[in-house]
């Protein structure tokens, strides 16, 4: 099954499109492994924990506004399971 | 399992084929209003089950609701079970849905991608496209809201088979486009087409793939207010609405652009519940608030659609 351990979900705040487009270029580095689940303002984008610091770093290097929505991705994952399993 | 669609639990997600027994219930219990219609079989060969609610007639104009074209937005599968359940409960109850049906019939596909909704709860809960292998890849599957034949291949798709948003090799290349394509078409009576995903809390329609307008824009636009208000009339849910490119992005190859371009004018997507907190994770109890306040702005759309015959 998937391990979602150690990814986050940042939501981030562009203040404006330049800002906007510098979150998109982030799509474009495959190695960063991202995954948008939204793309209008606010992004949010599910960051695998091997690129967290560097998106962390890009970011506050173009001073694009972020907090993180989800800390721990597989520990809600974990919550859901238990939830159905209970009711099942 | 659920014994009858009134213990079923409506408030936790269910597999793929808890969906499927929910829908033959619902089918043997109200022989005279549901049926049940394959209109063809996913890439890993499961049936494409679409409900249909019907009081008789033959051919008549009819209203399209689909969930779940996407694996992994669960809270849209689990609403299409409410809809379907409010649907039989509010027939013979709520003059709006009884007059609807006496005329027109709904038809609801809520698991229009059932190779990737099963997916998503055997192996990748963060899956999004079908499951089709792709020659001359390892990335594997095809994102369904990318493959219609409209702007196919345009901005806001992408032809890499390793992307979320990998168009396939050609317009209605995925069976489980395809097989909605075949039946809308051979249908030929079907006035409104409503696909449902979750989530941005917005009310969209065409175009995505133009900046041109469609050219009932401001009849579509008032028909989106009204619907949104009678949603937000509820919790206070506030929805964005417009049409896709203009309120999201330029995106390509998408569902109700091709249906607006067969000529279906009320076609709309939906962009249900977000708390800001969980995304894709909307937790179980947010389900029946969900689909309950998405269930009025359907009501206002499906009511419009009645009521303006065209």
């Amino acid at each position: 099954k998937g391990d979602f351990h150690g990814h986050q979900v940042f939501r981030i705040v562009p203040k404006d499109d330049v800002q906007l487009a510098l979150v998109r270029v982030l799509e474009d580095i495959l190695d960063l492994e991202l995954d948008f689940w939204r793309w209008v303002t606010p992004v949010d984008v599910r960051v695998p924990s091997h690129s967290l610091q560097v998106v962390k770093t890009y970011l506050e290097n173009h001073c694009i506004k972020y907090f993180t929505m989800i800390k721990d991705l597989q520990a809600l994952l974990d919550e859901e399971q238990r939830q159905m399993k209970s009711i099942a | 399992p659920a014994g009858n669609t009134d213990t079923f639990h409506y408030t936790t997600y269910h597999t793929l084929s808890e969906i499927y027994s929910f829908q033959d219930m619902l089918v043997a219990e109200n022989p005279k209003l549901v049926s049940k219609t394959v209109i063809g079989q996913s890439y890993e060969g499961r049936p494409l089950n679409v409900l249909k609610f019907s009081t008789g007639g033959s051919n008549r104009p009819a209203i399209w609701i689909d969930t779940g074209i996407h694996a992994r937005e669960w809270v849209t599968q689990a609403s299409g079970i409410v809809f379907a359940k409010k649907i039989v409960t509010e027939y013979g109850t709520d003059s709006a849905v009884t007059e609807i049906l006496n005329r027109m019939d709904v038809f609801l596909e809520m698991v229009v991608n059932p190779d990737g909704y099963h997916f998503t709860h055997t192996n990748n809960r963060m899956w999004r496209k079908n499951r089709k292998q792709n020659r001359g890849s390892t990335c594997v599957g095809v994102d369904l809201n990318r493959n219609w034949n409209a702007g196919f291949g345009g901005h806001g798709s992408s032809n890499n088979p390793c992307s979320e948003i990998y168009r396939g090799t050609r317009a209605h290349s995925e069976p489980e486009v395809k097989s909605i394509v075949n039946f809308v078409r051979s249908h030929g009576n079907i006035k409104a087409f409503i696909s449902i995903h979750s989530y941005s809390q917005m009310l969209l329609f065409p175009y995505g793939y133009t900046r041109k307008p469609a050219k009932d824009q401001a009849e579509l636009d008032q028909v989106a207010q009204k619907a949104i208000t009678a949603l937000a009339s509820l919790y206070g849910t506030s929805y964005r609405y417009g049409s896709i490119i203009t309120t999201i992005y330029q995106s390509s190859g998408g569902s109700i652009d091709w249906t607006y371009n067969q000529g279906i004018k009320y076609s709309y997507t939906f962009e249900l519940r977000d708390t800001g907190h969980f995304g894709f994770i909307l937790p179980a109890n947010q389900i029946v608030p969900t689909a309950n306040e998405t269930w009025l702005a359907l009501k206002v759309i499906m009511d419009h659609t009645f009521k303006n015959p065209y």
